[in-house]
């Protein structure tokens, strides 16, 4: 068909409505649009309502941009896998540990739990709960601790016990605290003088709420740390969590994780399709 | 930032002649498109733009030999307007206690804001006693005790298993201690978890707090009006406290939440101590968001 009939001025509008609207912010939702508006669709009327096939073509680009080969496997690089968790103050680190440590568990691998967050109240109280859920142990010390003393010391333990993952739960920080930043790198910095290599995964936990702010984050953090993925928590409200599409675009990270819900079992594998449809739906 | 965009722009237009009514156009997409990124909501902006315009079309801009400072000098004086009032004080009212509801979305900052509310009191020569009615989340109720110790101040837990309980029995404790203040912290929630939003309506309904606050994270983009429509739909919350103001998000959420719901802008927390919570300014705010 024309894409001048479809693609009136009124649907297209509503198209960026509804792209902004699950924070995908002006830049994407551009280039989302200006792909339509170049994407030349079948007249052939087999190929249904028009409106449908624009929408098709919207979740199926989105879908594209977002698809992984492997979302939620754990790639066995090393024993243990050392993975880093960061991310924003109250994004939801220290659940999706917990959530992360049962899905291991339950796949047959042996866990280990450090609680680096040595800062804020009833952070270690948390994070023990959590691994008692899991079933697996986890290492801390006192509040005040320093972080990377922590991190080193389950290193040490996570290795003499032999076992396949250790996850690393971190403090909240903002990313634009220059000082909390130098004590995330000092963490990681730690772990791979003890274990070259580690962290083998950085996972920046994200709440799906977060707007175009969620771009500056996973910019900072990739800088001060590199992130290798990111786990999309929340995504059980009513926030779609567009910012990921920008994310994958500008800096090549991939969603792996979506967290949907407050209870062990509440992380699925991302599901590239199933966002697209939420996005657009 | 804004002016910077608008300057650019105003001086192609000057360059190409006389300033009109198209030109303003234009300058109203480079507004709509700061605003958007600065996470106002997309409704929300579509009639602040609409509003901007329609001042902006005027002859002091038109004749203006910067047209450009002009309009921004709209756009910022209607942000500070929309955002309302500096320094909104907590309702009391001869009851005591006095009792403070504190709800919001999951991680937002309740617990924490819980603390520095109490600080902020105790320097007020206030005596709070301080509840916890989060029952769910693993040691919430050990964070509330810590911060209450760091206080120097109560922390009632009651039955740890049913807030509407708990805040009953934390009204009887402040009387029966002399505690004028009672600051209820809850847990985080979705705002369309009906079970747990009833719960909310069961606790107000119960010990009749003289303030409700919602809190929400600075951070928040457009789901910002979806949460808050839905808080205020069921609780007629009195004010907003916006937390983690001491990152670098623009906060547009500021003026989401205040267009849908109409309600004050009460504290903004600046950081993870419990004294790091300010009044809102809303200058400042505007400045932030077009900055
Ligand atoms: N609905 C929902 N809530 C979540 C999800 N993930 C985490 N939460 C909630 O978000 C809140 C914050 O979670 P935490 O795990 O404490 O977040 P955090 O990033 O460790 O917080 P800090 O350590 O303080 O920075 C808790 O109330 C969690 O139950 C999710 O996927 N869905
Ligand atoms: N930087 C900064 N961090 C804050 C601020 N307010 C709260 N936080 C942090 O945000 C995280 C979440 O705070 P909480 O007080 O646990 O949030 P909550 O709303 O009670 O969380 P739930 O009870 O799980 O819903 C913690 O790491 C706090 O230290 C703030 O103004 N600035
Ligand atoms: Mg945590
Ligand atoms: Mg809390």
């Amino acid at each position: 068909f024309q894409n001048k009939t479809v693609l009136s001025d009124d649907m297209l509008e509503e198209i960026e409505a509804l792209l902004i609207e699950s924070d995908a912010g002006v830049e994407t939702s551009q280039s989302l649009i200006d792909a339509l508006k170049s994407h030349q669709f079948s007249s052939d009327t087999g190929s249904g309502q028009p409106e449908d096939q624009v929408m098709r073509f919207l979740k199926r680009t989105i879908q594209e941009m977002l698809k992984e080969d492997d979302p939620g496997s754990i790639r066995e690089t090393a024993r243990p896998l050392v993975m880093l968790v960061v991310g924003v103050n109250g994004s939801g680190k220290t659940t999706t540990i917990g959530k992360l440590a049962w899905n291991m568990k339950d796949s047959g691998r042996t866990v280990l739990v450090a609680g680096a967050d040595t800062f804020r109240a009833a952070a270690g109280e948390q994070l023990d709960v959590w691994a008692k859920r899991a079933g697996v142990d986890c290492i801390r010390q006192t509040t005040g601790a320093d972080p990377a003393s922590v991190a080193f010391d389950a290193l040490e333990a996570a290795v003499a016990r032999g076992v396949d993952v250790l996850l690393v739960d971190t403090a909240g920080r903002l990313h634009n605290k220059v000082n909390l930043m130098e004590e995330l790198k000092k963490i990681s910095r730690v772990l791979g003088k003890r274990l070259p290599g580690a962290p083998h995964e950085i996972v920046l936990v994200l709440d799906a709420t977060t707007g175009q702010n969620g771009l500056r984050q996973a910019e900072q953090f990739a800088r001060a740390v590199g992130v290798t993925q990111v786990a999309l928590t929340k995504l059980d409200g009513t926030a779609r969590g567009g910012i990921v599409l920008a994310i994958k675009n500008t800096l090549g990270i991939p969603v792996k994780w979506a967290g949907v819900g407050e209870g062990i079992g509440d992380l699925l594998p991302f599901d590239a399709e199933a966002f697209a449809e939420g996005m657009l739906g | 930032d804004l002016i910077q965009k608008l300057d650019a722009a105003f001086k192609r237009f000057r360059n190409a002649g006389k300033l009109n009514e198209k030109n303003i156009a234009e300058a109203m997409r480079d507004i709509r498109r700061v605003l958007l990124e600065a996470d106002v909501n997309y409704q929300v902006v579509k009639q602040f733009v609409a509003s901007v315009q329609e001042k902006a079309v005027g002859q002091e801009v038109l004749q203006s030999i910067t047209p450009g400072q002009q309009i921004v000098k709209i756009v910022h004086d209607e942000l500070v307007h929309l955002l309302g009032q500096a320094h909104v004080p907590l309702k009391w009212g001869g009851h005591v206690p006095s009792v403070i509801m504190i709800v919001g979305l999951q991680g937002s900052g309740k617990t924490t804001f819980t603390g520095k509310l109490a600080l902020f009191l105790r320097k007020q020569e206030h005596q709070p006693l301080l509840a916890a009615l989060d029952v769910y989340r693993p040691a919430a109720v050990e964070q509330l005790q810590t911060l209450g110790e760091s206080l120097g101040l109560p922390v009632f837990t009651g039955d740890r298993k049913s807030p509407v309980a708990i805040a009953e029995a934390a009204v009887r404790e402040a009387r029966k201690t002399h505690r004028d203040v009672l600051l209820l912290d809850t847990a985080g929630r979705l705002h369309i978890d009906q079970d747990m939003m009833d719960e909310l309506m069961s606790i107000r309904k119960t010990v009749k707090p003289q303030e409700i606050l919602f809190v929400a994270d600075s951070m928040t983009g457009q789901d910002a009006v979806r949460s808050a429509r839905e808080f205020m739909d069921r609780l007629d919350f009195d004010g907003i406290v916006l937390t983690k103001m001491d990152g670098d998000a623009k906060g547009g959420a500021a003026l989401s939440i205040r267009s849908i719901t109409g309600k004050p802008i009460k504290f903004i927390g600046t950081g993870e101590k419990l004294d790091q919570l300010e009044p809102f300014h809303p200058d400042r705010m505007a400045s932030r968001i077009i900055g």
